[in-house]
């Protein structure tokens, strides 16, 4: 699986996904990635992609519970990112790329590594694959 | 911030062995597709073009599960989801089941600005590709020999799953973005 998120000069979120799915899936399986709210997911809060284990990921409403927890909780994304990878997720279930609507960046897994890159305009960058590199 | 942008390539059980030479794959294509969205956010582009250029970009390498080397499917095919969404409208589009279009992010932005609906699926996702100007492709433009041989190897293992052995614990084990 793919996926970006974008805060743009103008105030504007967006969220993509993209996916071929899991090896060896059955005929018509469907993961998170094309469910809006699970996979993939923005509104005037945050824009959410997610990637891992499609069918805990859609139980969990993911992506749009971690918007929603932003705006119902005051919480920062930071927080919210926490709140569905330790208290909903189980370990090893998915990870998630996010921006909210001031350009704050967090990117978390509850999985060995999860292959992520990111910037903003005041430089800050980052590209890794595991937790600690 | 101005602007920001974020980026993945799939998640779940990566071996910190990997070959430098395929680490600096990983690196060098996350890099792309990171320069990619800068370009396009830094000369005031808007956030849906820099997720669906990005995403274009990721699916384009063969590296990453989606698009050209996206995985095989039961059936030895190869079956694509996409969706994209925009935060400033609610606007969304999506498709399921994917086998001809070369790049589904874009299909999937059609869907959210030329029709009258959400998703997609199967059959009725290639009639809808069919209506449009996206890039067709024969599904073999999305094998790769990577993961075909991932394919046989997870077609040997499920032949083995015992019936005491529950097929979610096969899956938990195998998953990869």
């Amino acid at each position: 699986t793919v996926g970006a998120v974008a805060y743009d000069s103008k105030g504007n979120l967006a969220a993509a996904t993209s996916t071929g799915g899991m090896t060896n899936k059955q005929f018509g399986r469907v993961g998170d990635v094309p469910i809006i709210g699970s996979g993939t997911f923005a509104n005037h809060i945050a824009a959410i992609s997610a990637t891992g284990w499609g069918e805990q990921i859609m139980r969990n409403v993911s992506a749009n519970t971690i918007a929603n927890y932003m705006e119902f909780k005051e919480a920062s994304l930071d927080e919210a990112m926490d709140f569905i990878l330790n208290e909903r997720l189980d370990p090893g279930d998915a990870g998630f790329v996010a921006v909210d609507h001031q350009g704050n960046i967090s990117m978390k897994m509850n999985t060995t590594g999860m292959f992520r890159a990111s910037l903003n305009s005041n430089g800050d960058r980052t590209v890794m694959i595991w937790e600690d590199e | 911030v101005d602007w920001a942008i974020a980026l993945h390539g799939g998640a779940g059980t990566i071996s910190q062995d990997l070959p430098d030479s395929v680490k600096q794959e990983y690196y060098e294509g996350l890099e792309q597709a990171l320069r990619t969205g800068e370009l396009i956010l830094r000369d005031g582009g808007s956030a849906l073009d820099a997720v669906e250029h990005v995403v274009r970009s990721l699916e384009d390498n063969p590296r990453f599960n989606a698009g050209r080397g996206a995985v095989f499917t039961k059936e030895g095919k190869h079956e694509l989801d996409a969706a994209i969404m925009d935060g400033s409208t609610l606007g969304a589009g999506a498709l399921t089941g994917l086998t001809t279009v070369k790049n589904p992010i874009s299909l999937a932005r059609k869907v959210m600005t030329d029709s009258p609906h959400i998703l997609f699926s199967g059959e009725g996702a290639e009639t809808y590709a069919d209506e449009t100007d996206v890039e067709r492709v024969d599904n073999d433009h999305f094998h790769t020999e990577r993961r075909y041989e991932q394919w046989q190897r997870a077609q040997e293992e499920a032949r083995a799953i015992t019936p005491e052995e529950s097929i979610h614990d096969w899956i938990k084990d195998t998953k990869f973005g």
